[in-house]
């Protein structure tokens, strides 16, 4: 699975989401990655883009899940990720990608490693797999 | 306003033993297709646009699980899903079940722009690409050699895998002699990764 999430200079977020999905699946799985709200979401105050163990994403509505605790939790981007992560994944192993509409970037995940990379306009950058 | 910020990924799950090589050519391409959202973004492209691009230039490189590298269904075939949503206002588009789309963030990007619905899936995602005249392919231009390596491991082990792409001496024998991590109740190394 491939993704990526940007918040624009105007403060406007935006993620997506691809993927071939699991070897040697059914004919018709479908996955987290076309479901909104699990596998991918953006609103007004995040973008975020999920991979991992599909069905544990959908079970948690990962994607979404990050969006509403900092609406209605008041979490910040990092909080919200690692609460998620943390607490909604029912044993299973994934990671995500986040943006806010502040400007905030981060990742996370609970699996061995994930390819990754981030920056920001204040000239953070980072590339990681581990 | 913070600014602008970006991130991209190529799935997660990797072998611990992935080799330096893989490793080197993994952030190479993450580093790639990150410059071209961040070129993308000093452009004052909007962040709509930004993530369909790069997330094209990820479906088009082999090296990751999506679009060209899928992995593979159990018939040996690519089935490939994606989806886009923009924030500002909530609109989302979605696919699964493409077969013959080179690139199919476009054509979620297109069921969110030029169709009354969110998502389409199989024949009728299908028939809505050629009406939108997105560049088609044949479903083996998906298809890697790797890829059906790993598929003929994951028929052997009777198991549904991540496709993550391993290292031969961390799977089989060697896998065996040094206990593995567990994911999804299989070990770590026959998962390859992405």
């Amino acid at each position: 699975t491939v993704g990526c999430v940007v918040v624009d200079s105007q403060g406007h977020c935006a993620a997506a989401t691809s993927t071939g999905g699991l070897m040697n699946k059914m004919v018709g799985r479908i996955g987290d990655s076309p479901l909104i709200g699990s596998g991918t979401y953006a609103c007004d105050i995040c973008a975020v883009s999920c991979t991992g163990e599909g069905e544990a994403i959908i079970r948690g509505t990962l994607a979404r899940d990050v969006a509403a605790v900092m609406e209605y939790k008041g979490l910040d981007l990092q909080e919200a990720v690692d609460f998620v992560i943390g607490k909604r994944l029912d044993k299973g192993k994934a990671g995500l990608i986040a943006v806010s509409s502040k400007g905030e970037v981060t990742c996370r995940f609970n699996s061995v490693g994930m390819f990754r990379a981030c920056a920001a306009e204040d000239g953070y950058m980072e590339v990681g797999i581990w | 306003m913070g600014g602008w910020a970006i991130a991209v990924h190529g799935g997660a799950g990797v072998d611990p033993n992935l080799p330096k090589d893989r490793q080197e050519q993994a952030t190479r391409l993450l580093t790639r297709c990150l410059q071209i959202g961040i070129s993308a973004l000093r452009s004052s492209l909007p962040a709509i646009d930004v993530v369909e691009l790069v997330v094209r230039e990820l479906e088009t490189d082999p090296f990751f699980n999506s679009g060209r590298g899928s992995a593979l269904t159990e018939k040996g075939t690519v089935e490939m899903e994606a989806s886009i949503m923009d924030g500002a206002d909530r609109r989302c588009g979605a696919v699964s079940g493409v077969t013959t789309v080179k690139n199919p963030v476009s054509l979620a990007r297109l069921v969110m722009d030029k169709s009354p619905h969110s998502y389409l899936a199989f024949s009728g995602a299908e028939e809505f690409a050629k009406q939108m005249g997105v560049e088609m392919v044949e479903n083996d231009y998906f298809i890697t050699s790797d890829n059906v390596g790993m598929l003929k491991l994951a028929k052997e082990a009777n198991s549904i895998l991540f496709d993550y792409r391993i290292p031969l001496e961390s799977c089989g024998a060697a896998a065996v002699e040094n206990p593995p991590l567990h994911m999804n109740g299989l070990p770590i190394s026959v998962y390859a990764p992405e």
